[in-house]
């Protein structure tokens, strides 16, 4: 398993420890406040309470054998950089939260291997979400792809998958199909050419964002 | 066009409100703090100064002709239930933000259409994207589904699309399939059940939580 450093445990930083823990990392999970900390030592490999800017209690704790540290500090981005520069020294991969542009700059120029910017990914998937109508939600991806989970149009219905030409009109791939029902359970399968689409199908595509959008303005 | 008022213009809120814009929708930028709705002023449709919580000011600027507020006040909780309820009391579609779980449940309780927790989120997004180390992107989708990015394993390169027999044998579909290059460029297409795997491909994988799981844990 990955030894990782979580270093901050606001929310993001938070969530992101707990997830690391439930998919089997060993998390050292570090904030210089001790209710935090206590919060989540029942959990973790190791929960340490101490100021990060301390390079010397840094490297007392066997900063230096970890695979990857994450500095999830949010708004003291004072911190956020000399945290990052100092385990940068010391050799650690790092990825840092950045809270616009100019702090991501900044974090790259200081070494950091990767930058996040969590609210901002936020900001922006959600807009999308909530801008296509018959779009339940949209999904970016790298490399300007982006997943939708969308109603079909009332031309669709009844139609077979293989008549819908989606594949070849747009460049778009239908992951998945199938029905959401109320209790949260659902019937998404695997699309074969023969399947009909019917009312209450949801359809899972898949393209790059101009492609999906070419489909989503296509004359209804 | 939709008409939507962004409520709480912090790296969250301004994010979502320029994504909006740059979708097309009608924006009404608000915040309490006059620099950052000077900062968008040039973008939105309206950018207006004020406290929310005040209700006559909220009555005032037409806020009841709206298709959809969204309160993205992060760390001022008791504002942004207040600025809820008055919001829902008028009749608007509201979507709120939340810290926790509690907020989360509060929020609900006074009537917010939708919760957003856009830390929480994204730590579990990149928590996942840490863990599997062939796996490229890993990015949660609703109803326990997800799309991973990743690398082939050595025994499938060389193989037919339709020989991998990842459909049948683990009910996860090959959205796409192809080559990054190193200036950002892909050929990523919808594979055919003749293409051929080859070194630098990567495969776009969606299907089910535990379907990809049993995937990404098959004996190599
Ligand atoms: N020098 C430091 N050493 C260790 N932990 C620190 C240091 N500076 C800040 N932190 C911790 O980082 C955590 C998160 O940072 P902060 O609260 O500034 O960001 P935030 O934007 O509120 O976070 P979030 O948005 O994730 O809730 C806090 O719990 C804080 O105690
Ligand atoms: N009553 C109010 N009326 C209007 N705007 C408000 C009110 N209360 C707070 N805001 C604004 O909401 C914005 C975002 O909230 P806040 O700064 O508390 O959250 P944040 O966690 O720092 O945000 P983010 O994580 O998105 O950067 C701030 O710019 C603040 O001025």
């Amino acid at each position: 398993p990955k030894r990782i450093a979580v270093i901050g445990l606001g929310t993001f930083g938070s969530s992101l420890a707990n997830e690391l823990i439930e998919q089997g990392a060993e998390v050292i999970a570090i904030d210089i406040n001790p209710e935090l900390v206590n919060n989540i030592s029942g959990k973790v490999y190791n929960a340490i309470c101490f100021d990060c800017t301390n390079e010397n209690q840094l490297q007392g704790y066997g900063i230096g054998s970890l695979d990857l540290a994450i500095v999830a500090i949010g708004e003291n981005f004072g911190n956020t950089v000399i945290i990052t520069k100092i385990l940068k020294d010391l050799g650690v991969r790092v990825y840092s939260r950045a809270s616009n542009d100019r702090e991501e700059r900044i974090l790259e120029a200081v070494g950091a291997d990767k930058i996040y910017r969590p609210e901002h990914e936020q900001g922006i998937t959600r807009a999308k979400e909530i801008t296509y109508s018959k779009v339940r939600e949209v999904v970016p991806l790298r490399s300007d792809m982006e997943l939708i989970v969308t109603e079909p149009g009332k031309l669709m219905l009844g139609m077979k998958i293989r008549d819908l030409d989606i594949r070849r009109s747009y460049g778009i791939n239908i992951a998945f199909f199938g029905k959401m029902k109320e209790n949260g359970e659902h019937d998404y399968r695997i699309p074969n050419p023969e399947d009909v689409l019917n009312e209450g199908d949801l359809l899972w595509l898949i393209g790059s964002n101009d492609h999906i959008k070419k489909f989503l303005e296509r004359p209804s």
